[in-house]
């Protein structure tokens, strides 16, 4: 989902 | 992976590995906020629990370790081995005034109301104002040291290379996350006062003294 690619950072 | 995020992140890992090589070389953590220090633990330790959870890279696996290793080995440094050293009377921000609102703020404004999440959260809000304390000593003590103002500066440099990671990943990627982002914006906001006086005084070879 959008969160989890945005998990991918730091 | 883009070029903003890369050397954002290089940014950061400069600006945590130059805070512990400063304590552990002069053997001192003389003007340095181990109340900032602390929150960044806190940071480390609420945002990368998905380390228990998921795999995405190595590098972003050995990156939260070595990040999550240096902040506990920093407040180690500052509270234990060199705590003669700490300057308490000048790192005196009250630091619940930081923790509540954010943990209120965390659980009310989210993604969704899983733990990880909240905690993810929580841990975005507090990087955004982590900085506080030491900025605050530094208004009081009136100086800062010249490798300190470095650490700042690297510090201060990775998240505001962290928006133009954000701007690119819009148009590149459609992705964007709200909270990340106002969050960004507001921690590097609070880095302007600093970045205007680093160029005009550090880069100048000048001491960091307050009042500018």
């Amino acid at each position: 989902s959008l969160r989890d690619s945005a998990k991918d950072e730091l | 992976m883009n070029v903003f995020r890369l050397t954002g992140d290089l940014s950061h890992l400069a600006a945590i590995i130059i805070l512990l090589l400063k304590i552990w070389k002069s053997r001192s953590c003389a003007g340095i906020s181990g109340k900032s220090q602390i929150l960044f633990a806190i940071v480390f330790t609420t945002r990368y629990l998905d380390l228990l959870t998921s795999f995405i890279s190595l590098y972003n696996t050995s990156m939260k370790l070595i990040y999550v290793g240096c902040a506990y080995a920093t407040v180690y440094l500052i509270y234990v081995k060199f705590r003669a050293t700490y300057d308490g009377n000048h790192d005196s921000f009250r630091v619940e005034f930081l923790i509540v609102p954010v943990g209120g703020l965390a659980v009310l404004i989210n993604h969704s109301f899983a733990p990880l999440e909240i905690l993810w959260t929580f841990s975005i809000y507090l990087e955004s104002v982590a900085i506080l304390p030491q900025l605050f000593m530094i208004s009081k003590t009136g100086e800062a040291e010249t490798i300190t103002t470095h650490y700042l500066f690297c510090l201060g440099l990775y998240r505001a290379l962290y928006l133009f990671n954000w701007v690119w990943r819009f148009y590149f990627e459609g992705f964007f996350d709200m909270i990340a982002i106002v969050a960004g914006l507001v921690q590097t906001v609070l880095y302007c006062d600093f970045f205007y006086l680093y160029v005009t005084k550090v880069l100048k070879g000048k001491k960091l003294s307050l009042p500018a």
